[in-house]
């Protein structure tokens, strides 16, 4: 199983539809500062079903909607793809390759569809259980966490154990 | 539970003594350890030891020896559940060239089995990625994603061509 | 007590605002407020619209402008009881090569009043600096400190001579 | 009022007596990870008077005597020279270089020196009054604080403003 690429429209920084196609092995994602590279982290961790507006370094989660520039007008709806190749039959279904999407909605309306159909999160979430795939999952790692899984203070590390058992 | 809990530590603890020599030297010590107490809430305590050196404890480590040590840890715990995929977000930003080179080599051999996503201002982590995008702002405030190949992005820099490695 | 506190606030938040749009572009607003409730209490909001975003919160900010933020916000700080030396370390580690020429430029600027000492692993900033020292350890587990000249420190470097900027 | 120079011996890493000369405006240090950068920066925040062992990343203060290596036994004194020089007057002496010097030894017992003669930390510290150079100002930056100081939780950017007042 591997991400093959994501389709982002309208969600953070990302005004107009774009597609990053991801290689089985190593993609780096370069830019600027302020460009939108974490922009991305967080619109995959957005699709797999985070929850929490404040892991996407937002007060409410209507604030991943593109909110406008001087020369753009905000948009009314955040909508991102993720592409996945089932190509080791990890995720318990037939398909061998599954388009999840999740859309916002200024209005507060949240959609998530599963190749073209809606499904609700718990879906999602049955679908990646045991997987390591799931919003959850440490697969995200930045440089903040570095401080805090080694500080003793936390029981951030004893969390980690225990997710991994 | 608790039987359990004790297998994954062991597991993680063996993977850890190894991935720290290969991203440190080979006679360098490292180890996890329970501390004392009931088991289910006692602290997982970690004696890191880089080239040589005794520190009395993890936080007498310097910067980058930290981040080297945090990365062989989450890979440890990482190895016992893998994820098909993991994201780094400018995890590298505190190593030396040599660090870099180390940390390259652990990802690389990982990125058989696993997908990697690396967000990254350095330039030796963009040489060693198989595929290489640059997200820019051509359009103020509004994301931009283009696929780039590393020579060409070095020919973009306009800025002064030093001799710097 | 009171009065004094708004004397220093007032003064701290032109300099920020200066600061800021040195650091970013002419046109960028900042700005630092005092939240309402009992003066000696209340905490310091601080707004940033880098670059023609609208981010609701600095939070939103990425990596970079984040660390130029707080870097403008220590400096209008300063300048209210400018201390004779600062101590900078690896705080340039998050930026790209165009926010690390205007970082180099306020340094610049201050440093006919005050002393800086940066610990840096960016070539640019190395660059910058008047006297240059190498730390290292060629004896195991023990710092020996060398002085050395930039363009030295290019030969020493023995890893590949990549044209890298 | 700048610094001219500093003496380690026996402080960390330096187990060889090492002497670094600042320049008046920038001065940069560089080297691989863990070889002894910060401690330089250790050495100064712990000459001007810093009392909390966990600013210096131990966790007694007699950590930061030279623990030994492979090769080499432990010391049994710390001692670390500040020179300053008082060209403007700034400091309330008729100096016009002063020398700090704050030793350790195993025994537990602390020394202050100023130029060659023992005194107090009070003395110290009244030296200092009102001129930004105690261990307390923010003349240290790292970049853990940047998190710390744009963070809406804490009220660390309130102490900072009011140090300033
Ligand atoms: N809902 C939104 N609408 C428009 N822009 C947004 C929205 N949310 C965030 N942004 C903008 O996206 C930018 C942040 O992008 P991001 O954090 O991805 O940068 P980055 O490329 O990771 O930079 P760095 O190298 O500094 O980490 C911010 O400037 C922010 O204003
Ligand atoms: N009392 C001591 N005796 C001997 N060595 C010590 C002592 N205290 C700290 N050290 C060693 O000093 C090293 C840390 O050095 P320091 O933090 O200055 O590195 P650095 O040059 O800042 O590296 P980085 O670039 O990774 O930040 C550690 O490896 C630690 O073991
Ligand atoms: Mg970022
Ligand atoms: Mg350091």
């Amino acid at each position: 199983m591997y991400l093959s690429h994501i389709e982002i429209l309208g969600f953070k920084s990302f005004a107009q539809k774009t597609n990053v196609k991801f290689n089985t092995g190593m993609t780096a994602i370069v830019g600027p500062n302020g460009c939108g590279k974490t922009n991305v982290v967080d619109a995959i961790r957005w699709v797999l079903g985070e929850q929490k507006a404040s892991t996407l370094r937002s007060d409410k989660m209507y604030d991943v909607i593109f909110n406008g520039t001087k020369s753009r007008r905000p948009l009314g709806l955040a909508e991102v793809s993720l592409i996945i190749d089932n190509n080791r039959n990890v995720l318990p279904t037939e398909y061998t390759q599954i388009k999840l999407t999740r859309r916002l909605f200024r209005s507060g309306e949240s959609q998530y569809l599963m190749n073209g159909t809606e499904c609700r999160l718990r879906d999602i979430n049955d679908l990646f259980m045991d997987t390591g795939m799931g919003p959850d999952a440490y697969s995200v790692i930045e440089l903040k966490m570095i401080e805090t899984i080694l500080s003793n203070r936390t029981d951030e590390r004893r969390r980690l154990f225990e997710e991994a058992a | 539970a608790q039987k359990q809990f004790y297998d994954v530590f062991e597991r993680i603890r063996t993977n850890f003594i190894s991935i720290f020599t290969s991203l440190f030297n080979e006679g360098d010590e490292a180890d996890l350890q329970i501390e004392e107490g009931d088991p289910l809430e006692a602290a997982i305590r970690i004696t890191a030891k880089p080239r040589g050196k005794r520190p009395s404890s993890i936080d007498m480590l310097s910067g980058g020896e930290k981040t080297l040590t945090a990365i062989a840890l989450l890979f440890a715990i990482y190895l016992v559940k893998p994820s098909p995929f993991c994201i780094l977000d400018e995890v590298d930003a505190p190593l030396d060239d040599a660090n870099i080179d180390r940390y390259i080599r652990l990802i690389r051999k990982f990125s058989e089995s696993t997908q990697f996503i690396m967000i990254t201002h350095n330039k030796l982590t963009m040489e060693a990625a198989e595929t290489l995008y640059g997200v820019t702002m051509e359009e103020e405030g509004v994301s931009k994603v283009v696929s780039v190949r590393f020579s060409e992005y070095e020919r973009k820099e306009e800025s002064v061509a030093e001799v710097l490695e």
